[in-house]
């Protein structure tokens, strides 16, 4: 199946995000 | 007892894998603890939203004191050579001045939440190991004896890590470790 990759970029943006906080 | 496994809450980002977060101390004198008794587990994350939630309220690596470490695992993996998933696996071994571990970890991190390392099933987990004289960063695999699953690693961490160009990167099989009784 598909692997669920993500870049460091996209993981410090989700630092941010309201549904972090 | 069982624990529920974690779940990616709504509009969560989800991880390939579910991961645990775990914490050891050393306590100074007389050891009266199993390296068991002191492993503490933190939390369990399916998302990365989870994940930075519990990262964003622990201590970085750099600021621990004493001998102390940081254990992220897939969840179901212990962070000892015992578990079935480690007894036949090795670590990459990064030792690190002072001053670079808290950054080198969340590289580190990131890149293994993010599937960077393509090596299907075969990260166990991470380890990052405060000391006196220097911090030292551990990468676990299943396969001690696969080469080309180990050198894909060393590459991607060397890629991922950002070290000086001096770092020494050793590999040590989970049970020369146990026979050199280096736990660190």
């Amino acid at each position: 199946g598909t692997r669920l990759i993500y870049d460091r970029s996209f993981l410090l943006e989700c630092r941010n995000s309201p549904l972090t906080k | 007892p069982p624990r529920p496994p974690p779940k990616p809450g709504p509009g969560e980002h989800p991880l390939q894998y579910n991961y645990s977060y775990w914490f050891s101390r050393r306590t100074p004198g007389k050891q009266t603890t199993s390296y068991d008794q002191n492993l503490k587990l933190v939390a369990s994350f399916a998302s990365v939203e989870q994940f930075w939630m519990y990262y964003s309220h622990l201590v970085r690596p750099g600021d621990l004191s004493g001998h102390s470490d940081y254990h992220l695992f897939k969840d179901g993996i212990r962070p000892m050579w015992e578990d079935s998933a480690n007894k036949s696996g090795g670590k990459w071994i990064i030792r690190l001045k002072k001053g670079l571990a808290s950054r080198c970890w969340e590289n580190l991190v990131l890149a293994m939440l993010g599937e960077q390392f393509m090596v299907g099933e075969e990260i166990c987990g991470a380890v990052v190991s405060i000391r006196y004289q220097e911090d030292i960063l551990a990468l676990w695999n299943r396969t001690a004896y696969d080469q080309v699953t180990t050198s894909r690693i060393r590459d991607t961490l060397k890629r991922v890590l950002n070290l000086p160009p001096n770092t020494i990167m050793e590999y040590k099989t989970h049970t020369d470790s146990i026979k050199d009784n280096s736990s660190f």
